[in-house]
């Protein structure tokens, strides 16, 4: 429960941080601010908000940049699994060339980043 | 799980657990405090500080030196030396209002603004604190016990609104004993924290509606996991014995039929859900499809392409429903007669229908699943007007003091 509610809360949230830069035109990293901006200080939502960017945010950042949905910015960042002999869990609609290469590519693009391995553990907890 | 062993946090896990309110000085189970279980939940307490005073009671002495059951009428005519409660309340069969149910019942709601890009602002978030210390329910719009003006959409028209109408006295008067994912199973769990006191409180009417746990679950294999026939009796029968024991004499419960999914998918699975709605590309039927693969769509039966297996989901709750039927017609209890009203939303979409509008729009557009805050106030008009013609003694007669009761104390204190 704990790993299927902290994809679909992740799928979620880069959904909503795309889908601001696109309404105002911004870049994600503005979309970000502005969306931790609009949560409450009472409970801390925008403290919380603002830790995730501290730590997902430059690679959310390269994620979106190169146009990719939630789906597999989330797997790119650990935050949804593949489960072996499962089938890959998914929101919007299997990108050409298939699911897995998407993956892939994303994975590459985080590679030299090391905060993913770092913080899954962490952002699994704050989801 | 974890948040919960937090120090700060093991009270409120304690209040969600227990569904007592969190600040309840004189542990009498109502509160002053709206959220937490408080008094968006039950009637507020106009005295926390003294365990014998709070709503439902009777009144202690006619009330005429403080408010005991606080109603908002106490006091006595000075013309007369007659007590105000006495010369309004006395022999209108006042009485309260509680359900015990499920989501559905205490109006679970993610308003939808949350995940909308377009016109998102910090108001879109101003109650996010109030929805999550509510558990993201809104009894106080709900359909049984709503008794603040609708912020989400919609408008609130409760059972308990007209039930106060029907009989000023019985202001304050509610429960909403509902959790999301209540069952006949877990009901257990909670209907404990029912706050009713069989020798010194008035008669109350209890809707038991748990319209949808019963069938919905998660597993894959979800059929194996319903509830059957011979549990749903079992479970019923012993909640209803459990509340023979705590209701005062006189009192009513009236038993829900259980709704008829396959209403959903078949309203919503082609459409746009939010997130999707800016850019055309998430409709409901894919996160159904995105939920099931991730094992945690809420109910597997109902919310699925598989019209077979939709099917067979109605069959089984048809089939709970005629054991609640059967309950209701074969069996008595000390306390309180039984009723079972059928076809709820179903009547609530037919009515809907008539005025040329949308089933969709009777459904909460973010989760797909729960009835909207319309379907809740046309289906508390629908069950009122109903009860009324069918069952006269369920809520009693007008009270004929009510103007002046009104023009005396005016709000009675608010809510």
């Amino acid at each position: 429960l704990r790993k299927s509610s902290t994809c679909i809360g992740c799928v979620l949230l880069v959904s909503i941080t795309e889908q601001l830069a696109q309404v105002h035109n911004s870049s994600i990293q503005e979309a970000m601010v502005l969306l931790c901006s609009y949560l409450p200080s009472e409970p801390n939502l925008s403290g919380i908000c603002a830790l995730l960017i501290e730590l997902f945010g430059s690679d959310l950042i390269k994620l979106l940049n190169y146009k990719l949905n939630g789906d597999i910015v989330c797997h790119a960042l650990k935050l949804c699994n593949n489960v072996p002999g499962e089938p890959i869990c998914h929101l919007y609609q299997t990108p050409k060339g298939g699911l897995k290469r998407a993956f892939k590519e994303a994975e590459k693009i985080v590679m030299q980043s090391n905060t993913v391995m770092k913080n899954a553990d962490v952002i699994s907890d704050v989801f | 799980l974890k948040l919960c062993s937090l120090p700060i946090l093991r009270s409120i896990c304690e209040t969600m657990e227990s569904s007592v309110p969190l600040e309840d000085f004189d542990h009498d189970n109502f509160s002053f405090f709206p959220t937490l279980r408080g008094y968006h939940w039950r009637g507020r307490d106009c005295n926390d500080m003294d365990k014998s005073v709070y709503p439902g009671k009777r009144p202690k002495d006619w009330d005429a030196l403080e408010d005991s059951n606080c109603n908002g009428i106490w006091g006595f005519d000075p013309e007369d030396g007659i007590p105000y409660e006495k010369k309004f309340c006395d022999g209108t069969d006042a009485k309260g209002i509680i359900i015990i149910g499920d989501s559905a019942a205490a109006h679970f709601h993610i308003p939808m603004q949350w995940l909308s890009a377009i016109n998102m602002s910090k108001e879109t978030f101003a109650d996010l604190p109030l929805a999550l210390s509510n558990e993201l329910d809104w009894p106080q719009f709900s359909l049984y016990t709503g008794f603040q003006n609708a912020t989400i959409g919609g408008w609130t028209k409760s059972l308990y609104l007209q039930l106060r109408k029907w009989n000023r006295c019985n202001h304050r008067d509610y429960q909403n004993i509902a959790r999301n994912g209540g069952s006949s199973h877990n009901v257990y769990q909670y209907v404990e924290s029912l706050a009713r006191n069989q020798e010194l409180d008035k008669p109350v009417v209890v809707f038991y509606a748990m319209v949808g746990n019963d069938v919905c679950n998660s597993n894959q294999d979800t059929l194996k996991y319903m509830t059957t026939p011979q549990e749903m009796k079992s479970n019923v029968l012993t909640t209803l014995e459990y509340l023979d024991s705590r209701l005062p004499n006189g009192s009513h419960v009236v038993l829900v039929q259980l709704a008829d999914g396959r209403f959903l998918w078949d309203s919503i699975h082609d459409r746009y859900h939010p997130i999707g709605q800016l850019n055309k590309n998430v409709k409901y039927k894919h996160v159904y499809n995105f939920l099931s693969c991730l094992k945690i769509n809420p109910c597997e039966g109902w919310m699925t392409e598989n019209e077979t297996l939709r099917n067979l989901t109605t069959e089984r709750a048809d089939q709970l429903s005629s054991v609640l039927s059967e309950i209701a017609s074969s069996y008595k209890f000390k306390h309180f007669k039984v009723f079972y009203f059928d076809n709820l939303y179903q009547k609530v979409t037919v009515e809907w229908s008539k005025l040329g509008r949308e089933p969709w729009e009777l459904i909460e557009p973010v989760d797909g699943f729960h009835p909207s805050q319309i379907a809740s106030a046309v289906g508390a008009e629908i069950i009122w007007k109903e009860a009324l013609l069918k069952w006269p003694e369920l809520f009693g007669k007008e009270n004929a003091h009510n103007k002046e009761i009104t023009a005396k104390f005016a709000d009675q204190g608010g809510h």
